[in-house]
């Protein structure tokens, strides 16, 4: 459609394109164009104001939320932060990022490697441990990772760290004994205090389609999801799978993965991500 | 199920055992919908669809079957053609050393894909694989590389941090040296707009001359697979595709996008972490897989 004109079905059909190439998903993306019909009125539209309704519905699907730099204002000392995800979503980037920021802002910040499992996976947070000037908890590979997560807590207490942030190996949310082990891990940081981890975060790498709400329902059945992190989004996959996450789970999305680099986390911004969908 | 699905459009509408326009384009909403939701291409939908139609308009229908039941055998029989048709597997042939270059985006699973690789071509190829670190970027991914290795008894050239393509160079010629006959080179995730990383992998290509280039994607990627794999392939021109975390629950929709719009085969898919999940790629599996 190129100067202003009729909603027809052949505009609603290139909306609805564009709305699927960002992973919006069939049953969001039919939403979106309703809310975008109704608007329209049968009137006149131009396709600057049709991008701007595109907008303006999605980011009405996503929540608001508190900034997500109140990360660490909390009162409990240390505050932990649990980091879940499927493999290769970029957890152990993300914490490393995370452990960054809070650095910055005058935090005494402790990791815990607790992919025990996963080939080079605790030479590697270890080299972002340095990166990011934090201390890290390790036990050998192979070695127990709910073990590591309590020795973890206890150090974090002990030398009176703000905030712990705790890495875990990638899983499939499919693979039931993965979840358990996940569970266990959970069960046994509560043998401290009965209120851990104060957070979850659940990685999502922003390549996912329509996997990203299986993961969601997987890993929110182990343990009380408080914010995702979406990654990738420096790539050209726009994150569409949000709008349903967002729709059918109010799923409270907290960060952007946008590089490989301590600095490329951005906090959650409803409109510029709105926005950016239609790019 | 769809056929559940697609009984029903047949049912609702009238003429319920003959095949007609009507229908066969009701139904075809019905396939087009769980399509979108096993994350194919809405191009490669639109296409499939088209040519599904064609052939359903000019089938009988069975006394023994529903139509529904027939409209998923042609969708199934169009998809598996799609799809390759049959398993082909590479034969790993020319003159040694062979290489065999891993490409894709972060986190698709090269370097764990790299040592599947070397584990069948030792036990069932009966060769004599070395692996070669080229991520230099990746903090520990050379070490992430060589516990694989380790752990296969296989043997990884790496020298630390330094230039991926005089590291690629030098690891065919170590291969050579130490008799080895494939030459699998584990290269960095990079996106496919990267254009310096994608430079450095065309250089890597132009001096090594691997003759397979494998695609390494994950299975749960969504719409972008086909932009990301196009690229690659007017870049790279792939020999194929490696399809991984095939062992969860993502309907992996992108191998039909992905064959759709590069033309190349689905090698193998990843079946779980270990270094002994590769399978062979079976086009009529994954089509049942795609159609749910
Ligand atoms: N371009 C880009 N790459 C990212 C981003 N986040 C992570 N990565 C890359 O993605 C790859 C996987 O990241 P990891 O942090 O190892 O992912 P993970 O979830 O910890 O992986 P497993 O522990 O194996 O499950 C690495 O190459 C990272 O550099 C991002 O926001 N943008
Ligand atoms: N469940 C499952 N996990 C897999 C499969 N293939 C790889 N993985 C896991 O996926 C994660 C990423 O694998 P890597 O081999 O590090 O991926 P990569 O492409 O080399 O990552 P970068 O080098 O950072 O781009 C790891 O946790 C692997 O164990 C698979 O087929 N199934
Ligand atoms: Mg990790
Ligand atoms: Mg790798």
């Amino acid at each position: 459609a190129l100067g202003k004109g009729r909603l027809t079905e052949d505009v609603l059909e290139s909306l609805e394109e564009k709305l699927l190439a960002a992973d919006i998903g069939i049953e969001t993306a039919q939403a979106i164009l309703e809310g975008v019909r109704k608007r329209a009125r049968g009137g006149d539209v131009t396709p600057d104001q049709l991008l701007e309704w595109l907008a303006e519905e999605a980011k009405g699907l996503l929540p608001e939320l508190p900034p997500a730099s109140t990360l660490a204002r909390h009162g409990s000392k240390p505050y932990v932060i649990l980091f879940v995800g499927v493999n290769g979503a970029g957890k152990t980037t993300s914490v490393a990022k995370i452990a960054h920021r809070l650095v910055a802002e005058g935090n005494k910040v402790l990791l815990a490697a607790c992919d025990t499992f996963r080939a080079g996976a605790i030479a590697q947070l270890e080299t972002w441990a340095e990166r990011a000037g934090v201390e890290i908890v390790r036990h050998q590979d192979g070695s127990d990772a709910a073990a590591v997560a309590f020795d973890a807590y206890a150090a974090a207490k002990a030398r009176g760290h703000d905030v712990l942030l705790i890495d875990t190996a990638g899983r499939l949310h499919t693979k039931d004994n993965l979840m358990e082990e996940l569970r266990k891990l959970v069960r046994v940081l509560r043998k401290h205090d009965p209120a851990l981890p104060h957070e979850t975060l659940l990685v999502i790498d922003g390549n996912t389609g329509q996997n990203a709400l299986p993961q969601f329902r997987g890993f929110g059945s182990v343990t009380d999801l408080t914010g995702l992190i979406i990654t990738k989004l420096d790539g050209t996959a726009k994150g569409g799978a949000l709008l349903t996450l967002s729709r059918e789970f109010g799923a409270p999305v907290r960060w952007i993965g946008v590089g490989e680099g301590l600095d490329d986390l951005i906090p959650f911004d409803r409109e510029a991500f709105a926005r950016g969908l239609f790019s | 199920q769809l056929t559940d699905k697609l009984d029903n459009v047949f049912r609702r509408l009238r003429g319920q055992h003959q095949i007609t326009e009507e229908n066969v384009s009701e139904s075809l909403r019905e396939v087009r919908v769980a399509l979108l939701a096993a994350d194919v291409h809405f191009q490669t939908v639109k296409e499939f669809i088209a040519a599904v139609k064609a052939k359903a308009l000019g089938a009988e229908v069975l006394a023994s079957v529903s139509p529904g039941q027939m409209i998923v055998k042609i969708l199934h029989d169009e998809m598996v053609t799609l799809l390759g048709g049959q398993s082909e597997e590479p034969r790993f042939a020319g003159s040694p050393p062979v290489g065999i270059l891993m490409m894709g985006l972060q986190g698709s699973g090269k370097t764990t894909a790299s040592g599947k690789l070397a584990m069948l071509l030792r036990d069932k190829w009966h060769r004599k694989p070395l692996l070669v670190a080229c991520d230099v970027y990746r903090p520990a991914a050379i070490e992430q590389l060589k516990v694989l290795g380790a752990q296969l008894g296989v043997p990884v050239y790496d020298e630390g941090l330094g230039d991926p393509v005089r590291i690629a160079k030098n690891g065919l010629q170590a291969a050579r040296e130490q008799g080895c006959d494939t030459v699998i080179f584990d290269t960095a995730g990079r996106l496919q707009i990267d254009d310096d990383l994608m430079i450095e992998l065309e250089k890597i290509q132009a001096a090594v001359k691997p003759s397979e280039r494998f695609f390494v994607a994950d299975a749960m990627t969504g719409q972008e697979a086909v932009n990301v794999a196009k690229t690659f392939n007017d870049r790279l021109d792939f020999t194929g595709v490696i399809l991984t975390k095939m062992d969860g629950d993502a309907r992996g929709g992108a191998a039909l996008s992905v064959k759709s719009v590069t033309g190349k085969p689905v090698r193998y898919v990843g079946t779980g972490e270990k270094l002994d999940a590769l399978e062979l790629f079976h086009p009529d599996r994954m089509a049942s897989r795609i159609l749910g």
